[in-house]
């Protein structure tokens, strides 16, 4: 779940897989 | 691909010694480029020009104040127990001597508890300090506050060993802080080798008498300014990363190490980014810093100026530990901005480059890091960089081309998915 200021586990996830679109 | 159309252009295409060439024919151009000086308007002149003519976005200048400090003719002498002539580097914001010059005895100690120690010594003195090179952090404390701790004892003066991982006789300059209501006393660097040598003479009871002359001068703040470019974001053009180097440097050398290389690869990630027709969701701003040796003088009137933008801050990175062949990045935020910028560092797997270390350091962007805004800086193969550091050696002849090649690569890559990102980075 999200923490009020943190980052949830999902959304980290969808962001590491937008990262590795840059290759 | 973005990631390896950046490394290839940078490191294997037409862009490759891009940023080595431009930077030498700055430096060998402008030359030195110390707070306040004729050359530093120039430098900023120049690449107002180049950064218009390499067609980026909202070239612009920031007017700051910073220091107006000249060194003047200066020189030291051993009169005792020989003569010998002593090279020395007046350090920034130091007073002068009288004209005719200070002549003292000198004690020589290796530590500030020491000077404590035989402080009944030290008055009416020359102090010199020979402390051994530990790091940089914690040996600079002798530079920055050596002529404050000596004049506290009642000491005329204080010579410095030099702050420098190797010494060919070669003396270092940097800044040093006088504190209030301390007695301001002529202060420079001397170097490793005549440090050792007086600590020797010293220590076998010999003694040692040397004649300090420095013109030093200090003059009231001058006009300067922060150099600004911009690829302005597709998405979020108010959401800004930060690239960065500053442009001053001390007026020794040619500062084509302390902080040409920094800057100009900094300037070399808009180009590579241009050239590719990337244009990422996000701003990159390169700021090139003025002041910095000073104190990172440009770089907090520029926070202060902008402090209410820092929402929109997503990434602040600055380059300013040489650009020899980089090894990683350096990073200070969030647990889970560090998940994502570890990430971001695979990218650059094609050139082995991919670590991801802690603690970003930089005094330029050191004012947004304390207040909570993500911050990297390049980490290179820095062994060398305090051989050279404020010193004469500090020229064109230190830096490779193919180094600076990679910098570029890791410094472009960074900053372009940073900033085309679909968000900023958790802070």
């Amino acid at each position: 779940t999200d923490s009020q200021h943190g980052v949830s586990s999902r959304k980290l996830e969808r962001i590491k897989e937008e990262v590795a679109g840059y290759k | 691909d973005a990631a390896k159309s950046i490394i290839d252009l940078a490191v294997y295409g037409s862009a490759q010694n891009r940023s080595y060439e431009r930077l030498a024919l700055f430096v060998d151009t402008i030359g030195n480029r110390v707070s306040g000086s004729d050359n530093l308007k120039k430098a900023i002149k120049y690449m107002y020009s180049a950064l218009q003519d390499d067609k980026l976005q909202n070239v612009s200048l920031e007017s700051v104040k910073v220091p107006h400090w000249e060194r003047g003719k200066e020189s030291a002498m051993m009169l005792q127990p020989r003569q010998k002539n002593l090279a020395i580097l007046g350090l920034g914001g130091s007073v002068g001597t009288p004209p005719e010059g200070i002549s003292a005895e000198v004690i020589v100690v290796s530590s500030f508890a020491e000077l404590q120690s035989r402080e009944q010594e030290a008055k009416g003195k020359i102090v010199v300090y020979n402390q051994p090179y530990v790091s940089y952090g914690e040996t600079v404390q002798y530079r920055s506050r050596g002529a404050s701790e000596a004049a506290k004892v009642g000491a005329v003066a204080s010579l410095i060993r030099s702050v420098a991982s190797l010494s060919i006789n070669s003396p270092h300059t940097g800044w040093q802080d006088y504190q209030n209501g301390v007695p301001k006393i002529p202060t420079a660097c001397i170097t490793v080798e005549d440090a050792e040598l007086m600590a020797r003479l010293s220590s076998r009871g010999v003694k040692i008498v040397v004649q300090l002359n420095m013109g030093a001068v200090q003059h009231p703040d001058a006009d300067s300014f922060n150099t600004v470019a911009e690829i302005v974001g597709s998405k979020y053009p108010e959401q800004v990363v930060i690239v960065s180097g500053h442009l001053d440097s001390w007026d020794v050398g040619q500062g084509a190490m302390d902080d040409g290389g920094g800057a100009f690869i900094s300037w070399e990630a808009l180009s590579l980014i241009r050239d590719l027709g990337l244009r990422p969701k996000r701003t990159i701003r390169l700021v090139l810093w003025t002041g910095e040796e000073e104190g990172g003088v440009g770089s907090s009137q520029y926070y202060e100026r902008h402090k209410k933008d820092i929402r929109n801050m997503d990434l602040v990175m600055e380059s300013d530990i040489g650009t020899f062949m980089p090894v990683g990045m350096q990073f200070s935020g969030k647990p889970e901005a560090r998940v994502i910028m570890s990430e971001v560092m695979k990218l650059l797997a094609p050139i082995n480059i991919t670590k991801l270390y802690d603690n970003a350091e930089g005094t330029d962007i050191s004012f947004w890091m304390q207040a909570g805004v993500p911050g990297a800086s390049l980490l290179d193969d820095a062994s060398r960089y305090f051989w050279f550091h404020h010193s004469e050696g500090d020229t064109m002849t230190v830096q490779n081309p193919i180094w600076m090649n990679h910098c570029a690569a890791v410094w472009t890559v960074v900053a372009y998915v940073v900033a085309d990102l679909e968000e900023m980075l958790p802070r």
